[in-house]
């Protein structure tokens, strides 16, 4: 929401407010990954295994569109925009530089809200497959999106035919961030 | 007496997709 916080909040304020803005994110990423045609026909644990090691990447995606990296700022919930310069000082230098990096890549295919829904889609059934009981409803799954995100990408683009495998060279990437950033540690104290 | 607890931010979604599903169930 913020990425500074004054002095006087106590860790467990700052806590719950950074819960607020992100458990609702996590939640639409939920509602978003129940709304792919297939998935609910899923087993429970296994829609349950694909959300747990796959959100995380999906936020990624979303929150692209908060990093400009032309102005090399971030835009926070609060609504205010930061120079990347204040929040390295901030001590999330690693973490920027890769979003930065990747959201510039991301950005340049320039995709359509609909495009950008599916690959969020392809994202979430690639996600590390570990724990997944029924691994041959996954493949099938994630084969009809790939197909869907193809041939609605080489419809609407004939010219670029590099445009769909750029696209599927960011499933690794994300594949990166979530194995770097994603076990960062929360730590907070309660009384 | 203060307790400290740690948890890591993927350990914090993975709380938030169980009770979520838990809820609907």
């Amino acid at each position: 929401a913020c990425p500074v916080s004054g002095a006087e909040r106590s860790s467990q304020e700052i806590w719950e407010s950074f819960s607020q803005c992100f458990t609702p994110a996590v939640k639409e990423v939920v509602e978003f990954a129940k709304g792919i045609p297939g998935f609910q026909e899923l087993s429970q644990q296994d829609q349950v295994m694909l959300l747990k090691s796959g959100t995380f990447q999906v936020l990624m995606v979303r929150f692209c569109t908060l990093f400009n990296a032309e102005d090399r700022t971030v835009t926070f919930l609060n609504g205010k925009t930061y120079p990347l310069s204040t929040l390295r000082a901030l001590g999330m230098g690693s973490l920027l530089d890769a979003m930065f990096e990747f959201s510039e890549k991301l950005g340049s295919l320039g995709l359509e809200p609909d495009e950008m829904a599916l690959f969020m889609a392809v994202v979430l059934v690639s996600a590390d497959r570990s724990g997944i009981s029924d691994m041959w409803a996954v493949e099938q799954l994630q084969e009809g999106l790939i197909r869907a995100l193809r041939s609605l990408i080489n419809r609407r683009r004939p010219d670029d035919s590099a445009l769909f495998p750029k696209l599927l060279l960011r499933l690794p990437d994300l594949r990166t961030l979530n194995n770097l950033h994603s076990e960062k540690l929360l730590a907070f104290r309660i009384d | 007496h203060k307790t400290h607890r740690v948890m890591t931010l993927a350990d914090h979604i993975s709380h938030i997709i169980t009770q979520d599903f838990a809820r609907n169930q």
